[in-house]
């Protein structure tokens, strides 16, 4: 579903040039659930961000399905972040004066597509946020707001869901619903998930663990167990 | 080191309202490690910050030391907050036109104080920021914007350290890392320290854990493990 290839990030120049990601190949199957873990700071947001084409690469290539990110104009990428991708940040962004549901149809709503309602509803019912809807984000918790980012990424059953530590504000019980939630739209429903997280338990949802250090792939694991 | 005495906070009125804490009584005593667990949405971070005096309450009364907040002006709210109390914010609130070392002084700059410089370089040492310094937050790592905002409340060498969740971002070997030395400053500074957390390993750092259900205290343990 999507693939990085040969692919370098660097910020800043000479001595103080920072690799965030060095060379890295990788690649995330369709219909799989990945996780990605690795110490802070060893470039997960930043393979996130260059894979769903929020953020360019220094070099290398990045695929989405059979497209090559770098052949697209502004436009067209804007459009395939939008229709083809759910994304769920680590620091959440939503936007401050939409409601819980707005923010959660908000990418259906700018591409005029007509949410299936159904869904809308279990997955706001499966995260648990049925009766904070209509409440805007600074007035919820930090965990409801994580919930919403969850949601809107889910909510539109896009192509392929890139979650950055979804769970991290979570606690136990609430964070499983939603692992055990995902774990089912990619068995039942063929949903592809490329997941960060710092959790070891988290991680043994999925069915294939890569590990990243100092912006490099180090290890990867099949069937992991926490 | 602080109280709520018969704290409640409700948001809104009527069939809406919203009770996010319910008559609570709770103390934090001074030289002691203790950390708050509950569900999402059960009222952990509304109680820190009505325990900082970040929010006020509906009813009862908070005390930080022998001081009542409610007898305070706005002008000697701020002062206590700048001078007396440490806070690391759920979502890091960081200046983001300000460099790391910058944001981390900030709080001792505003009050005139001079930084211990000694003690400065060991937090930012210990929580692995030592080449970070002079990045600004949106150079940074999630895990690394959070471990600035640890730094900035551990940096002034507070009265009291109120701490929301300050290892969510972090994977266990660098939060493993500041949840020991926030234990060695409460066992050999007598820091007080109150955590939020949602992880039991991250509880067992401290002297005693408070378990907040639907905005009531509902269990205590002394000496967790996890
Ligand atoms: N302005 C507001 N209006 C209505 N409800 C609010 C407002 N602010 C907070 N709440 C509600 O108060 C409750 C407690 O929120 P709080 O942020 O204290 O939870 P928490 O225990 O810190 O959760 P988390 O673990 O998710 O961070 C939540 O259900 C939240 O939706
Ligand atoms: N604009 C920038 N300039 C310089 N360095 C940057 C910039 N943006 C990110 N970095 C660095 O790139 C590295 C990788 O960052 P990234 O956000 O991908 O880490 P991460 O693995 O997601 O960490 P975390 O687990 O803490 O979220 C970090 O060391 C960070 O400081
Ligand atoms: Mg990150
Ligand atoms: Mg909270």
């Amino acid at each position: 579903a999507a693939a990085a290839v040969g692919v370098s990030k660097i910020y800043g120049h000479g001595d103080t040039a920072v690799h965030a990601l060095d060379e890295i190949d990788a690649s995330f199957q369709s219909g799989r659930f990945t996780a990605i873990m690795g110490p802070s700071g060893s470039g997960k947001s930043t393979l996130m961000h260059c894979l769903a084409g929020l953020d360019t690469v220094s070099h290398g290539s990045i695929l989405v399905g059979d497209t090559d990110l770098s052949t697209l104009s502004e436009r067209e990428l804007t459009l395939l972040r939008r229709d083809r991708i759910g994304f769920v940040f680590q620091s959440f962004n939503l936007v401050p004066t939409l409601t819980a549901m707005e923010n959660i149809t908000l990418p259906m709503d700018l591409a005029g597509r007509t949410p299936d309602q159904a869904w809308v509803d279990e997955v706001i019912n499966t995260v648990g946020l049925d009766d904070r809807t209509s409440h805007r984000p600074n007035e919820l918790s930090g965990g409801q707001q994580q919930r919403v980012a969850v949601s809107r990424a889910l909510a539109s059953q896009p192509e392929i869901v890139f979650a950055d530590e979804p769970t991290g504000n979570l606690d136990s019980t609430t964070g499983a619903e939603i692992l055990e939630f995902m774990r089912r739209a990619v068995r039942e429903m063929d949903q592809t998930i490329v997941m960060v997280t710092h959790d070891p338990n988290a991680a043994s949802y999925a069915d294939r663990v890569v590990f990243l250090n100092d912006g490099k792939i180090v290890d990867e694991m099949f069937e992991p167990t926490p």
